[in-house]
């Protein structure tokens, strides 16, 4: 595992960062970041899917009153791919509507999805070989969320209460100038805080332009509880240079 | 006498007029004068919270007003969170890398 990742610093490889406004669509926007972000990586070809297609042609058919990750991959292999933003763009509005999913092109599609194993390191060396996955997170303390690494107990923040799916993106650790004194029991030691960045679907103007970081490696509000990741595989004919995971 | 004794600093912010700058910068208005106290109540209490999460966070994270400061926490979960978590999420608990799915 390296020391640190983030494919956002790899052109074209992470969207740009969505508002869901009023419809509970998380899950379908985190699906729709971690299939566009496998694609460009094992394509090498940048696409924007729709994830109003997976709202509209959702099992369930109420794609706005929220869903699992799982429903977006179970859709998207259902319709065979998904159509692009542009031909199948967001409603920004509350509602779903009738599935249009055979009207438009597809431009991306999957192969599987899976759940990985719930340990970080894990999670880790997946999402630095592999590509961005989704988890699913208690999103409490997302309120109040301004910027910086949030370090929750299991009190302030419990694990087991999810409800909120975003795409984790990189990882690393804290650079000195955003450092805390640590007040041990023997001396004062600085310490560096290894987190993760996420990226959230509330738009631009909230949080760290729209991402967030988490600490890494205490389960921190449930992050290890639904690691889930599409699987898109390498194109036969193209045999290109393996893509790694900028530090 | 000196200049320096007369000039304080800048003064902090009152309470209503952080609301207001609130308001400005994510455009927010409210319908009456009851919702605006109603909202400008809540706004406070999750100033009040944000320092709070402040103090009790270990890491680096900073909290203070952000575009949900005017919404109650049951607000914001019912808005942002899905309730479909609970019940569903137990279906799938163990079945970490067997490839095999609840039948559910």
């Amino acid at each position: 595992v390296p020391r640190s990742c983030d494919w956002r610093k790899a052109a074209g490889v992470i969207s740009p960062i969505k508002d869901q406004k009023s419809c509970k669509c998380c899950w379908a926007i985190a699906a729709a970041g971690n299939i566009e972000s496998l694609w460009n990586i094992k394509h090498r070809q940048s696409v924007e899917v729709s994830f109003q297609e997976l709202l509209d042609c959702d099992r369930c058919g109420d794609g706005c009153s929220g869903g699992f990750v799982w429903d977006a991959y179970m859709t998207v292999l259902n319709y065979s791919g998904l159509a692009s933003e542009k031909d199948y763009p967001y409603q920004e509005n509350s509602r779903t509507h009738k599935c249009q999913a055979k009207k438009y092109q597809k431009v991306a599609w999957i192969e599987d999805f899976i759940m990985l194993p719930r340990g970080e390191l894990g999670m880790a060396q997946y999402l630095a070989t592999e590509g961005p996955i989704t988890v699913t997170i208690n999103m409490k303390l997302l309120q109040n969320y301004q910027r910086g690494v949030i370090e929750a107990t299991p009190i302030t923040c419990d694990p087991q209460q999810v409800d909120h799916s975003v795409l984790l993106v990189g990882f690393g650790k804290s650079k000195s100038k955003e450092e805390k004194w640590a007040v041990s029991s023997q001396s004062h030691t600085r310490r560096s805080i290894p987190y993760w960045i996420l990226k959230n679907s509330w738009g631009v103007n909230w949080g760290e332009e729209g991402y967030f970081r988490l600490h890494r490696g205490s389960n921190a509000c449930g992050i290890t509880k639904y690691p889930y990741t599409a699987q898109v595989t390498k194109p036969v004919k193209k045999q290109q240079q393996r893509v790694t995971c900028p530090p | 006498g000196s200049l320096r004794g007369q000039d304080p600093g800048p003064r902090p912010l009152k309470l209503k007029e952080v609301f207001t700058l609130f308001q400005i910068q994510y455009n927010r208005s409210y319908s009456n004068p009851a919702e605006y106290a109603h909202r400008l109540d809540i706004f406070a209490r999750n100033l009040a919270q944000a320092q709070r999460l402040q103090e009790e966070d270990l890491g680096t994270a900073e909290f203070g007003v952000t575009p949900f400061s005017d919404l109650t926490e049951e607000e914001f979960g019912q808005l942002y969170g899905h309730p479909r978590a609970a019940g569903r999420a137990l279906n799938v608990d163990g079945k970490v890398g067997s490839g095999e799915w609840a039948q559910s």
